[in-house]
């Protein structure tokens, strides 16, 4: 991406790139996510973006050669019939692609429904593209076209393998690509058997059932000592939404960053709306006029009110020419891509368009077809009053591109907790990666012929912390999934929503907003592993045989959920005393000594047994967390945290809890 | 309303763990772990093995309601399978108790 390896730290002096030998991509300086390889489930992949090539601008061969041990290959019927394939594919940075449409319905299909050469890995939608580019795109490849402005972009972790496993599907309209979970599984499935070392998903999915086929195969892929990252989901900003509940899954949640293109509208009566643009012209004074009031006779008024494009219509336009031409456009946010409704506008002949929210979410710029500014639900009554008058007039103005807005906040589609999950007792999502308006490599056909494009959503936070898995692993190749993961959570630094202890932020950022070079150097991890998350399921769903679970107790394992060892702790209730046990490995180079202290939980008092642990490298030790009621609300939930701490680490887990009966 | 040949997809879920029912050499086979670890192979024999018995047993369980062939087999993170089904031959799936959880395919998209 083009900011956000710069604002997660990576390139700064001592950061993660810094300590992997650097990121120029050549072979004399091999870096950050070398011999990884990250398998990417999703819509496919464009093969001749620069994000994927093994080569420099001069043709050079930039990879010693496949990452050791991995067996994925690519797809044989692809290469065949698509020339392009056998330049790209299987090299060592693309390393190996295959595709899955059993589910879908088949070739056939397929055939329907797209050109040829996309039965196939090929990315149509882009989606893919841009998930893959932001885990492990090449670094510093310039971006080109409309995105040109922005320089060049990077992968989280550039030096490492991509394996595409293509599972989800579009059509030529540009509409959002899915699938089936049958053949999302069979790509988790290749990409266990390939030997990846990282999976990206960033696919919706259930919101409340452990045993879902695609939860399982994670849990299965998990255990083979593959890093999952997957998506919270876009159901912001009410509770109870976030998705891919599953324990041994890292699920990500969106949050703003300091790159801050701003741009503004100013009507004719002289008020002026701010939102997020990246027009570089301005666009008027012109009449403007509502997207509501200038449709074509027999189209849809719904579709009208939201500028659909032809292209996503059947190919009919719905704005009549003769009434945008010439105009700025007020069109309201809906379900079609926000780009193409600035190409509905562009193809009536209007001149800009001021995009509107209609219910509470983010504020996206965009590359558009017309100068183009995108502004809030809370401006839209205003803006349509204003519209709506005789001989109103709007202008779209420059944009500007600030690097230092305060950041982060939480993204407002940002699925939140508490999960539905584990009975109260797992605390989703997990931690907060980068998610809104995030610029890396696309599929041209599904984005306007560009191969740069801008995105936002937990599909585009996940893939950040794919990236970051990756640089860990190639770090500490002894760690496994979980200490990963630990390590990414018990660093986070907090979202500037409020405060840390309120129980709502700590739903929306989880642990917090990913710190790489703390996670680095953790200090402390929380472990766990196949048995510990049987144990889960025996304590919060069924599927687990009684008889297994009888041997998990033997074996000495808890069955209730709270006890999992997870870097956060969640209790469902709290009504005279709860205590949950925790434990820790130390995996710094030292001996050392740490104290614990809590904060929040206002109304419960917490008891940490031990207080101090001194641990040498490598020792592991448990301990307990009680928590006695005292007072507090009944029914409340309430946020804090537990750290440790030995001076020079802070190992923080977030705590949420329901107290009284 | 559908009639009794009316086929969906669904996923057929035998075992939370793969090596959970296989009855050959476990210690040996280390086959169900093919992750990252380089030393082993799927296209080693004894893995080899323990996938087959594993579609074996897929197979099984769809002759025994008169299903056809899966759409696919799933063996390393997932034991289970894919078909086509009415909805009794799901529920007779569903059943079973080899069998854990049966799931009707339903379209998910990107976030």
């Amino acid at each position: 991406t083009s900011s956000t390896p710069s604002f997660l730290g990576l390139d700064e002096p001592g950061g993660l790139w810094e300590q992997l030998g650097g990121a120029a991509g050549s072979l004399r300086e091999p870096g950050a996510g070398e011999d990884i390889v990250i398998g990417v489930i999703d819509s496919g992949i464009w093969p001749e973006s620069r994000s994927f090539s093994d080569r420099d601008e001069r043709g050079r061969r930039t990879y010693a050669g496949r990452p050791f041990g991995f067996r994925g290959d690519c797809d044989a019927a692809a290469a065949a019939v698509d020339d392009s394939w056998k330049a790209s594919l299987c090299t060592p940075k693309l390393i190996a692609a295959q595709h899955f449409n059993a589910g879908w319905g088949g070739d056939e299909a397929i055939a329907e429904q797209l050109p040829w050469e996309f039965l196939s890995p090929r990315d149509y939608n882009g989606h893919g593209t841009h998930t893959a580019s932001t885990a492990g795109g090449n670094h510093g490849v310039a971006a080109t076209g409309a995105a040109a402005a922005f320089g060049t972009i990077s992968g989280i972790a550039p030096r490492a393998s991509i394996a595409a496993y293509k599972a989800l599907w579009s059509t030529e309209d540009a509409s959002t690509a899915q699938g089936y979970p049958s053949d999302l599984v069979a790509a988790v499935d290749q990409a266990v058997a390939d030997g990846v070392d990282v999976i990206n998903y960033s696919v919706s999915g259930t919101t409340g059932n452990l045993l879902d086929p695609v939860e399982i195969a994670f849990m299965n892929a998990a255990d083979a000592g593959i890093f999952v990252a997957a998506s919270a989901g876009n159901s912001g900003p009410a509770a109870g939404t976030v998705a891919h509940p599953s324990p041994w899954i890292t699920t990500v949640a969106a949050g703003t960053h300091d790159r801050d293109p701003v741009g503004s509208a100013t009507l004719g009566d002289g008020s002026r709306y701010s939102g997020a643009s990246l027009a570089a012209t301005a666009a008027g004074p012109a009449p403007l006029v509502d997207s509501a009031t200038v449709g074509l006779p027999d189209a849809d008024p719904t579709l009208v009110a939201q500028c659909y494009a032809a292209v996503d219509n059947g190919g009919v336009p719905v704005l009549d020419p003769a009434s945008v031409a010439g105009k700025i456009v007020l069109c309201d946010r809906g379900v079609t891509p926000r780009v193409n409704k600035s190409r509905a506008v562009a193809e009536a002949g209007g001149i800009g368009m001021i995009l509107v929210n209609t219910d509470e979410n983010s504020l996206n710029a965009d590359f558009h077809s017309v100068p183009t500014v995108h502004l809030a639900e809370t401006d839209r009554a205003a803006l349509k009053a204003y519209a709506a008058t005789e001989g109103a007039t709007a202008t779209v103005n420059v944009a500007t591109v600030g690097d230092d807005a305060p950041a982060p906040y939480t993204a407002a589609f940002s699925s939140r907790g508490p999960t539905q999950a584990g009975g109260g007792n797992l605390l989703k999502p997990d931690l907060m990666a980068p998610g809104q308006d995030i610029l890396a490599a696309v599929a041209p056909p599904g984005f306007n012929g560009a191969g740069f494009g801008l995105a936002s959503g937990t599909s585009m936070s996940a893939p950040h912390v794919a990236g970051l898995a990756a640089l860990l692993a190639d770090q500490h190749p002894d760690w496994s999934p979980m200490m990963i993961k630990s390590a990414l959570m018990t660093t986070g630094s907090d979202v500037l929503d409020g405060d840390a202890t309120d129980p709502a932020v700590i739903f929306s950022q989880g642990a917090g907003h990913v710190q790489p070079t703390g996670a680095a150097d953790p200090g402390l991890v929380y472990d766990n592993d196949v048995n510990d998350w049987l144990a889960f399921l025996c304590g919060t769903t069924q599927g687990v045989e009684e008889a297994a679970c009888d041997a998990l107790v033997e074996d000495g394992h808890s069955l209730d959920p709270s006890d999992l060892n997870t870097p956060s702790i969640a209790v469902d209730r709290v009504s005279r005393s709860q205590t949950v046990t925790r434990e820790v490995t130390n995996v710094g180079d030292t001996a050392a000594t740490y104290t614990a202290s809590t904060t929040g939980l206002d109304g419960i008092d917490v008891t940490v047994s031990p207080s101090t642990l001194t641990l040498a490298p490598g020792e592991t030790a448990s301990f307990t967390v009680t928590f006695e009621y005292a007072g507090a609300s009944v029914n409340a939930t309430l946020g804090g945290y537990l750290t440790w701490t030995d001076g020079s680490h802070d190992v923080r887990s977030p705590i949420v809890l329901r107290a009284g009966d | 309303a559908p009639d009794d040949e009316t086929t969906s997809t669904y996923i057929v879920q035998m075992t939370l763990d793969p090596v959970a029912t296989y009855d050959g050499d476990v210690d040996d086979l280390a086959a169900t772990r093919v992750g990252p670890d380089e030393t082993i192979d799927p296209e080693a024999p004894e893995v080899l093995e323990y996938t087959d018995h594993l579609q074996e047993q897929h197979r099984d369980a769809l002759a025994d309601v008169d299903g056809g062939e899966p759409l696919y087999d799933y063996v390393y993170a997932f034991d289970g399978f894919a078909a086509e089904l009415t909805e009794a031959q799901a529920a007779d799936l569903a059943a079973r108790p080899d069998v854990v959880a049966v799931t009707e395919d339903e379209k998910v998209e990107v976030d």
